[in-house]
């Protein structure tokens, strides 16, 4: 059996509202340690890795290691349901080809419980190898989500240049062309307000933007994004999921031939 | 030309 309870059930919902754009379907393993999903989109240009470790729980329970594939676009209807205060508790009985959903409401008086049949997925699996970024952006998400949402109106592609005293995020297309320049801040009062650049080399790199807004659709879930960047690399954009886990959004870039 | 690449260029399948 499993079982994994999450008292502020809102938090799973904007998970799945982070993902489902860029995958309707992934295959969620289950085990003692947490859930974690990977998968990359149709048209394998980005991937996507979830983690949501167990401690990050209420209650876990994860007797053997499960692997469920779920339509990502009915757990989103399903969970449009749950009222924002609403504990969510997740279960997946023993020999069931179901994920039942079950959510109560904080004054205890109002219990729904929802069935969604488990897929049979070809998921494919990728190893991430791990990388030491030449740079490393931190900056509030909100603002990462305007400036991909401005971009977009001017073409395609972003280019995004850093060096070590700030980040240029431009766009070019039919229009016309555009760029914003964001310097490391140098005097926050609140750290999630804050721009900082790590750096050992400058890199620049270009992205389909439209990807990039997909990605936005996680950033309801954390105050801060963190883009990692190596020249000829993905680029990596991380979502911190409270002090649970987090999402990591990668986006191989686009190269002049 | 900017040529998109794939997740598979940087990433091997397991």
């Amino acid at each position: 059996m499993f079982e994994a309870r999450l008292a502020q059930g809102s938090i799973f919902a904007k998970v799945i509202e982070g993902l489902r754009e860029l995958v309707t379907e992934a295959t969620w393993e289950c085990s003692g340690n947490g859930i974690t999903l990977q998968a990359m989109d149709s048209s394998h240009v980005a991937l996507v890795s979830l983690v949501l470790r167990s401690d990050g729980f209420e209650t876990y329970r994860c007797d053997r290691n499960m692997s469920l594939g779920i339509s990502l676009t009915s757990m989103s209807k399903v969970l449009k349901m749950m009222g924002k205060d609403d504990t969510l508790t997740i279960r997946v009985n023993d020999d069931s080809d179901a994920i039942v959903l079950s959510m109560e409401s904080q004054n205890q008086e109002e219990f729904a419980e929802y069935e969604l049949r488990l897929m049979d997925l070809d998921s494919e699996h990728l190893g991430i190898p791990d990388t030491d970024y030449s740079c490393v952006v931190k900056m509030p998400s909100t603002k990462f989500s305007r400036i991909c949402r401005d971009m977009a109106i001017l073409g395609d592609s972003v280019t995004i240049c850093s060096t070590k005293d700030g980040v240029k995020f431009g766009a070019k297309g039919d229009v016309g062309q555009g760029s914003i320049r964001l310097n490391q801040s140098t005097n926050v009062d609140k750290e999630e307000d804050a721009v900082s650049i790590e750096l050992r080399e400058a890199v620049a790199l270009t992205f389909a933007v439209r990807y990039l807004n997909m990605f936005c659709k996680a950033a309801p879930l954390s105050n801060q994004v963190n883009l990692s960047m190596s020249e000829d690399t993905p680029l990596m954009c991380e979502f911190k999921v409270g002090d649970m886990g987090h999402i990591r959004f990668y986006l191989a870039p686009k190269i002049e031939d | 030309y900017i040529r998109q690449l794939s997740m598979h260029t940087f990433f091997v399948t397991l």
